[in-house]
């Protein structure tokens, strides 16, 4: 997960931790993540999960961060339809930069 | 272009639905008009017709079941309770194929600006239902997130009318639809093969089962062999080959086991215990003896955190990739904790994430090689963990050949 900076208190720490598996949980359902990682969320690399929230982000038309900003976890608070949002696979290596 | 076809449609244009029951939110006459009115969005732009039917049954049901459900509600995506997600559908095809699924849990309206509207709702999930997938255009309807109650005259958004016209053609004047249709999904002849096979192998005579039976009951590894059940026997296979060709009664083995088959069976790395399962009851065996005090009726499977009605397990594996162990029912699986002897939270999910698995499963099993194998009918699938795929989306070989000398 994302390098956590140890001075801040932990309860912060455990709620960086916790934005971050569900986020990835998130990801997961909804079609941004492929391979072994769609059955164990917490294994992905820091390098698949930039990856999986910039497609994510693009499929949302956010700023293309990489990361779990406020915008983007906002984004995936908002209720939704349960099915993924398959992209063609081609969609996926060229986000718009 | 921003709609996506998700790769199925319907090779037909008049299509059933069923109400297979209504939310307690709304008159059911209310739900009844807005479905229908939800219906319509898409029979206005093609050829689609939207018929009623009032009864179903296992053989010949309507295409489209509507259900209002609330967390799991057999399927491998359960519903999270009021917010997030709302509702679901499955793309054409048999069974659950084009079924929509409305989360219970949500407050939903038809006329208010409160809670949520269910005509957006319903057509939504009614164009996946048709063979849409999730378009990344705001405002287009197959917009994966809710936007609110619509205005009264609602009309297709333009990125949708395309992409249902470009699966069910255009409704055009001299009325004759132009559809382009999928190649044929029906079964490969493989598969009708497979179909009569098995038949026939059901029909034979459970008192004798030779070698090169055709479909076995359950698979698994236990101290290094492989052991492999089919009614109520089982072979042996060890690293050099078969133990011996013909097979053992499994109560000559596992003392005092009550059933005449075994649906599942896996060792646990704890304690090298052998879990059977069988209907809706499972066993633990150490080594050959059952667990001390163990009912010999079988324990329930709810004991595990399985649902009350699941029916039967119908493979359970310890995974290559992270030793980890699962269990399948139709297309649905769970992780299973074996130090809780509990299912990890937030299963079941969908048998579809290990991409192009069959369903329902017969058996699968860690192999000697460190690979995993999904058993089927007659053939194994190996899987490639690194790709959570299937290596061939045809069948990598046949047991009887491969694993019973045959």
């Amino acid at each position: 997960s994302q390098p956590v900076d140890s001075a801040q208190p932990r309860t912060q720490r455990s709620a960086g931790t916790n934005i971050q598996k569900k986020g990835m949980k998130y990801l997961m359902e909804f079609g941004y993540v492929n391979g072994p990682s769609l059955e164990m969320e917490n294994l992905m690399s820091e390098e698949a999960q930039v990856k999986a929230i910039r497609r994510f982000q693009a499929f949302a038309n956010l700023p293309l961060t990489g990361r779990l900003d406020h915008r983007t976890i906002e984004w995936m608070e908002k209720p939704r339809c349960g099915n993924k949002d398959t992209l063609p696979e081609d969609t996926w290596g060229n986000e718009r930069k | 272009k921003r709609y996506v076809i998700s790769g199925s449609q319907w090779e037909k244009t008049n299509l059933t639905f069923r109400f297979l029951n209504y939310s307690p939110d709304v008159k059911f006459t209310k739900i009844r008009t807005v479905i229908y009115e939800a219906f319509r969005v898409w029979s206005q732009v093609t050829h689609l017709t939207f018929t009623e039917i009032m009864f179903g049954s296992a053989k010949k049901d309507a295409d489209i079941r509507i259900m209002f459900a609330q967390k799991f509600h057999h399927d491998g995506y359960p519903f999270d309770g009021p917010g997030n997600i709302l509702a679901h559908a499955f793309f054409p095809g048999e069974n659950k194929g084009g079924d929509a699924h409305f989360d219970d849990d949500e407050n939903w309206t038809v006329d208010s600006d409160e809670g949520v509207n269910l005509f957006m709702v319903a057509a939504h999930e009614f164009g996946h239902a048709l063979g849409l997938s999730h378009s990344k255009t705001p405002g287009s309807l197959m917009y994966p997130w809710y936007a609110g109650k619509q205005s009264k005259y609602y009309t297709l958004p333009k990125d949708d009318v395309e992409g249902i016209q470009k699966l069910y053609g255009v409704k055009n004047s001299n009325n004759t639809p132009v559809i382009v249709l999928v190649p044929n999904h029906e079964g490969s002849k493989e598969d009708k093969d497979e179909k009569k096979e098995e038949e026939e192998d059901e029909n034979k005579d459970e008192g004798f089962v030779d070698n090169c039976t055709h479909k076995f009951d359950a698979i698994t590894r236990i101290r290094g062999d492989v052991y492999i059940f089919k009614g109520k026997y089982f072979w042996r296979w060890e690293s050099g080959g078969m133990k011996d060709s013909s097979p053992i009664l499994i109560t000559q083995f596992w003392y005092n086991y009550p059933e005449d088959s075994v649906d599942a069976v896996f060792e646990r790395k704890k304690g090298s215990k052998i879990m059977f399962f069988k209907g809706n009851k499972y066993w633990l065996y150490d080594a050959n003896h059952m667990e001390k005090a163990w009912p010999i009726e079988g324990r329930p499977l709810t004991e595990l955190g399985l649902p009350a009605d699941l029916k039967k397990i119908d493979a359970a594996f310890t995974w290559s990739y992270n030793k980890r162990t699962y269990l399948v029912s139709d297309d649905m699986y769970w992780k299973f904790d074996e130090n809780e002897n509990y299912v990890v939270y937030d299963y079941p999910r969908d048998m579809k994430i290990w991409q192009g698995v069959p369903t329902p499963l017969d058996a699968a099993f860690q192999f000697n090689d460190g690979k995993t194998y999904f058993i089927k009918g007659k053939h194994y699938w190996e899987f490639l963990d690194s790709q959570m795929r299937v290596k061939t989306k045809l069948p990598t070989g046949n047991i009887s050949e491969r694993w019973m000398q045959c």
